[in-house]
């Protein structure tokens, strides 16, 4: 809570009490100046020699409260190729954006005009390029102006965010981003602030925002009065940080300076946080000019925290830090901002490890899931690329699909850090895909790169689509940046006294109020811990004598920063001890121990479960040929003579071929044409004609020795039958001829020998009494068109027929 | 193009040149270009407008200045798109 301090003069600036997120003079409503921007103003920085500029649709530098602090040396006309960055006027104000944005970073303060901008004494210009047909040219020009006099570049545009597009900057504006990065302010690097993905529509996600994606921007997003999720904010792996906007109804607004000299409370969305933290960087820079784009972004990750913004994921990452696809670290904190600016250690230069590609092709199938795993040694074995500690994860991806939009990625670090790089968007319907789409997240900042990256891809479809139409993971790669040493001593103050401030200890376990307050303590009086460390912490450096309290562990962590860790000689059941991480993981649920996380890596099993040596599987039941094997919670293999067996080896309940069941016992079955008597044990034969039989009877006949006539095995068939020989069976079927056949060939299609009354025609038999008289020309036409071999056709003309032979 | 829109080709080029600013004032003049100079801080980056090219099309250009692309002084060329932009 920052009251009004009676030594620091309020401001006669008209607008000042309605800025609520700066100052807490109004009384009755809840104070919102957690950004501390007040307090940094206290400590004597108000961004004094720091130059800003707006990309933008231009800058009204005539505005009186922003006229004092305009400087022409840091704008400039890309769509009129002129030095005038002053707005088109038109009767709709459609060019008021930049110059709303300008004032929140360096309005005058004091001047009764308008409000305070958050670094009132920086020098701030525009760079008009909205203005016109933005291309490829256009962003790169606006990009890459002056970057030897520009520290900062704020910008609160981006592709439509109409649900379809997937957009980012063009080859030159990349080239200008690297360029600024490289050289600008003097090699220190360009800083560039720009607005997390939303353009005020619903139904698209920032990360097909190619600019808010990439490394070299500072994404920030916004949040409410009261911590409350705006309407318009997309969720987003790449956002760093957030600071208050407008943007819910019954919440206060933000108040800035307007076109045509004006003042409005009508600047919304994340347009307004990119000018913020610009102005809040201001600050930081005037702190330590000597501060790398690098060094700002680990500033503003290290300073800025959850306060009491709302996120439904709020997750800790693998080294500590509080994050959301919300709002990435958090609200921003101006006066740690600057503190910890001041005394800043640059850090150790950036590594880039580009993983090898995973080029095999995986299908998508709708409403299913595609796990595909890489294990990174972080480019360990390259002196210049190894990444220990994480800064961004780029993920390039290439994959088909017949409906982008019901797409959803995920991807897992090997700390179990898991970022939404794409959510579904119901607008999109294109058939293109993603090719070689950069995918970036900065929740893993300061994690272990090393070890396994999980992507995850799924398929959701929004309609019923055509279920042939699958999509393809066709490529993916990771590329880490980060360092390969700690960011040194910055890390020691990780959890820096705003920080603690900030977080009500009355929402925190009790374990971390103790582990802060003894943090605290320890900070306050500024002393090592020097005393013996715990065996386990091996030649770690430790800040206390047991096990939880060691930096790093000599065999294994066990247990998470939530629920304390410690380090362990050997993992507890339940848990493999993971050897690149040193970490002890869980294994698969019906484990008791295990070798890895899959299920069949499994060495013991829970109760209840049974362990299948030959798939180190645990099981509930035991598969066919195994028995469970109680004491020893295994299972067992049965009797080579059984196929099923229970309790015991020999216990069997189902014989193999060959043998027979008797009393649980499978014994050697009698030979064909014999049957086994158990009492005593002993075999008889089957009777005549039966093959197999399984007893003496008639009906016990399981096989026929020659045929089978109405399921009984005979010698040989009878009248009006023939013996038809059935696909794997060894005897054959007794079948009866056609009508009025007494005797038929193996086939039943060829009548031998007709009943008394007919005649045998080509196999056929006919009525004698039929088809004498026929006339011969009817005959002729049967026998020219040869019709006689139609079997139906024959009988009009039989003696034609007969005579046709 | 974004989000399946035809895209919108204008009459400006950037075109990468290896020789410097002046080998581009010759390309330019060779073919029927303008010569808008070095895009930003971009070295070897040149903008050159074509004013007998159509301003808007949804169809790239064509036509002999198109030969442009194929001298060897020019290493990239590309015809610049409008770019749907939105403030946040």
């Amino acid at each position: 809570r920052v009251r009004r301090n009676p030594n620091f003069a309020s401001f006669n600036d008209p607008l000042w009490p309605e800025m609520w997120y700066m100052h807490c003079e109004d009384n009755d409503s809840e104070c919102r100046s957690e950004m501390n921007i007040m307090a940094a103003w206290q400590r004597g920085y108000t961004g004094k020699d720091v130059v800003v500029t707006i990309l933008d649709d231009g800058i009204e530098k005539n505005h009186p409260d922003l006229v004092q602090n305009y400087d022409p040396r840091a704008s400039y006309d890309v769509n009129g190729h002129d030095e005038d960055p002053t707005p088109r006027y038109d009767a709709s104000n459609e060019n008021k954006h930049g110059t709303r944005c300008a004032g929140e970073v360096a309005a005058s303060a004091n001047n009764s005009n308008c409000i305070v901008g958050i670094a009132y004494n920086a020098r701030i210009g525009g760079i008009r390029m909205l203005d016109g047909d933005v291309t490829d040219i256009v962003e790169a020009k606006a990009i890459g102006t002056k970057p030897d006099y520009i520290h900062i570049y704020s910008a609160s545009w981006g592709p439509d965010d109409d649900g379809r597009t997937v957009d980012g900057p063009g080859r030159l504006a990349k080239e200008a981003f690297e360029k600024g990065i490289k050289e600008g302010r003097k090699g220190r690097g360009s800083i560039y602030v720009w607005a997390s993905g939303n353009g005020g529509r619903e139904g698209d996600h920032c990360s097909c925002d190619g600019y808010t994606n990439s490394i070299y921007t500072i994404s920030i997003s916004s949040t409410t009065e009261n911590g409350n999720k705006p309407w318009y904010l997309e969720e987003c792996a790449s956002t760093i940080a957030t600071t208050y906007s407008s943007g819910a109804f019954y919440e206060r607004q933000i108040v800035t300076t307007d076109l045509r000299k004006r003042c409005t409370d009508g600047h919304t969305g994340t347009s307004v946080s990119a000018p913020m933290v610009a102005g809040i960087i201001a600050l930081a820079l005037e702190a330590n000019p000597l501060l790398t784009w690098r060094d700002v972004q680990h500033l503003l990750i290290k300073t800025s925290r959850p306060a009491h913004l709302l996120a439904p994921d709020w997750k800790t990452n693998g080294v500590g830090r509080r994050v959301s696809h919300l709002y990435g670290f958090g609200l921003v904190d101006a006066e740690a901002l600057v503190v910890e600016a001041k005394k800043w250690q640059t850090v150790p230069a950036q590594h880039i490890c580009v993983g090898t590609s995973n080029k095999k092709t995986w299908v998508i199938p709708a409403n299913k899931t595609v796990r595909t795993a890489t294990v990174t040694n972080a480019c360990a074995d390259q002196l210049d690329h190894h990444v220990s500690y994480l800064e961004h994860v780029v993920v390039r991806v290439s994959i088909a699909h017949p409906r982008r939009g019901d797409l959803q990625i995920n991807l897992i670090s090997p700390s179990g850090t898991k970022s939404q790089l794409l959510g579904r968007r119901q607008h999109d319907d294109s058939s293109e895909g993603f090719k070689h789409w950069e995918f970036m997240t900065v929740h893993c900042w300061g994690e272990k790169a090393s070890g396994e990256w999980t992507l995850e891809v799924q398929d959701k479809p929004y309609h019923v689509r055509n279920p042939e139409m699958q999509g393809k993971l066709k490529e993916w790669s990771l590329i880490l940046y980060g360092t390969v040493e700690p960011p040194s001593s910055n890390v020691n103050s990780q959890h820096s006294r705003s920080r603690m401030m900030e977080m009500p200890s009355s929402d925190m376990e009790p374990s971390k109020v103790a582990f802060f307050q003894t943090q605290m303590e320890m900070q306050e009086e500024e002393e090592e811990y020097t005393g013996p460390c715990h065996t386990e912490c091996g030649d770690q450096e430790c800040d206390g004598p047991s096990a939880d309290q060691c930096l790093n562990c000599f065999h294994y962590s066990f247990g998470s920063l939530k629920a304390g860790r410690k380090c362990v000689s050997s993992c507890p059941s339940g848990y493999f001890g993971d050897s690149v991480q040193r970490k002890c993981r869980r294994c698969h649920r019906s484990c008791e121990t295990c070798l890895g996380r899959s299920q069949n890596s499994c060495t013991t099993c829970k109760h209840g479960f049974y362990h299948h040596q030959e798939t180190n599987a645990c099981v509930m039941l035991c598969p066919a040929g195994f028995y469970a094997e109680m004491g020893q919670r295994r299972c067992q293999k049965c009797h080579p003579n059984c196929k099923k067996c229970i309790w015991e080896m020999d216990r069997c309940t189902v014989c193999k071929d060959g043998f027979s069941l008797v009393d649980n016992s499978c014994v050697m079955g009698c030979k064909a044409g014999m049957y086994l008597i158990k009492e005593p044990v002993r075999c008889e034969n089957c009777r005549s004609n039966c093959r197999t039989c399984t007893g003496p009877g008639r009906e016990d006949c399981t096989q026929c020795g020659r045929n089978s006539h109405d399921w009984k095995c005979v010698p040989s068939c009878g009248e009006n039958y023939y013996a038809d020989a059935v696909p794997g069976l060894p005897y054959k079927v007794c079948r009866r001829c056609e009508n009025n056949c007494t005797s038929c060939d193996s086939s039943g299609k060829k009548c031998l020998q007709c009943k008394e009354g007919f005649s045998l025609f080509s196999g056929s038999c006919v009525a004698n009494d039929r088809c004498r008289n026929t006339d011969d020309l009817f005959c002729e036409l049967v026998k020219s068109n040869k019709l006689c071999e139609r079997k139906i056709l024959f009988q009009f003309c039989c003696r034609t027929c007969l005579l046709a032979g | 193009s974004p989000g399946g829109s035809r895209a919108v080709y204008t009459n400006h080029w950037a075109v990468r040149v290896s020789g410097g600013a002046a080998e581009a004032e010759r390309l330019a003049a060779h073919y029927g270009y303008l010569n808008l100079g070095q895009i930003g801080n971009l070295e070897d980056y040149y903008h050159f407008h074509h004013s007998k090219t159509i301003k808007r099309s949804t169809f790239s250009s064509r036509g002999p200045h198109n030969f442009l692309r194929m001298d060897p002084k020019v290493r990239w060329l590309q015809q610049q798109e409008v770019k749907r932009r939105v403030k946040r």
